[in-house]
């Protein structure tokens, strides 16, 4: 089963 | 103070419908540009972006930015006592501790009031780099629920490949496998239902179902829906409206 990535990988928090 | 009146009530009722299973708790940003919010699911693994612009509401008024912090469970039960052709009108003065909302009905007799009780909300704002994506497929948007509804039957994802022939998304379970294909027909007589795809590359990702089927929640906002996709980073599915849209971004699944 893939793996379930994280959104905070992608975008960074302001 | 925000003071801002929708002739359509109905769509903030489903704007709300399209939002609440997904975050629970979200600040409205209000400002001379319109209505936003911005929240990331629990797990971090989604997040919405909704626009109300001004030009929807009439009249619209805001002197301040105000975050308005809502329980979107409180608020959507309070929208279920606005009746669907209702005229809905939001208020909240600049202290921001409560939200008016008035509900009239088209005859103008009959004129229900409620306050909300608001809450004070840390959001955690991403920052959403613009983004050329590889891959944008423009679809009707009841096809893309009936997609994601139907290979949920099989698995809990979903892997896209977009090719210029078409769109393919297709799971694999332990039941067996399944797959549906939409093949571009930008001449189709009827333009909403046509299959649209620009495509600067192939792309093939790996998406969870459970998500996806979240944001068909937005279905009856648009009849047209569009997922972007670059390879390794978030969806974007996006839903316009004649004044803003809701957006939702997906974090990719990788790797075995």
């Amino acid at each position: 089963t893939p793996i379930q990535n994280d959104l905070g990988e992608f975008f960074a928090m302001i | 103070m925000l003071e801002a009146r929708l002739q359509t009530g109905a769509l903030l009722k489903k704007v709300l419908e399209a939002i609440k299973e997904l975050i629970t708790d979200a600040n409205f940003d209000c400002s001379d540009n319109g209505i936003a919010l911005q929240a990331m699911d629990n797990s971090h693994v989604a997040l919405v972006a909704l626009l109300l612009r001004h030009d929807g509401f009439e009249p619209y008024r805001c002197d301040r930015s105000l975050a308005l912090g809502v329980n979107l469970v409180s608020l959507s039960k309070v929208l279920r006592c606005a009746g669907n052709d209702d005229i809905i009108t939001l208020k909240a003065d600049d202290t921001a501790d409560v939200l008016s909302l008035t509900f009239e009905n088209t005859d103008n007799d009959r004129i229900s009031e409620y306050e909300l009780k608001l809450m004070d909300i840390d959001s955690e704002h991403l920052g959403i780099p613009d983004t050329t994506y590889e891959a944008v497929v423009q679809m009707s948007s009841a096809e893309f629920a009936r997609i994601c509804k139907d290979l949920q039957v099989l698995s809990d994802s979903v892997q896209i490949d977009v090719t210029k022939e078409g769109v393919k998304f297709g799971a694999k379970g332990e039941l067996g496998s399944g797959a549906v294909t939409l093949k571009q027909n930008g001449n189709v007589d009827k333009e909403e239902e046509a299959t649209l795809i620009e495509l600067q590359q192939n792309v093939s990702l790996n998406f969870s179902l459970k998500y996806l089927v979240n944001f068909t929640k937005a279905t009856p906002l648009a009849s047209r829906v569009s997922l972007s996709m670059s390879s390794e980073v978030p969806l974007l599915v996006e839903y316009k409206m004649e004044a803003g849209y809701i957006r939702y971004y997906l974090a990719p699944k990788i790797g075995e």
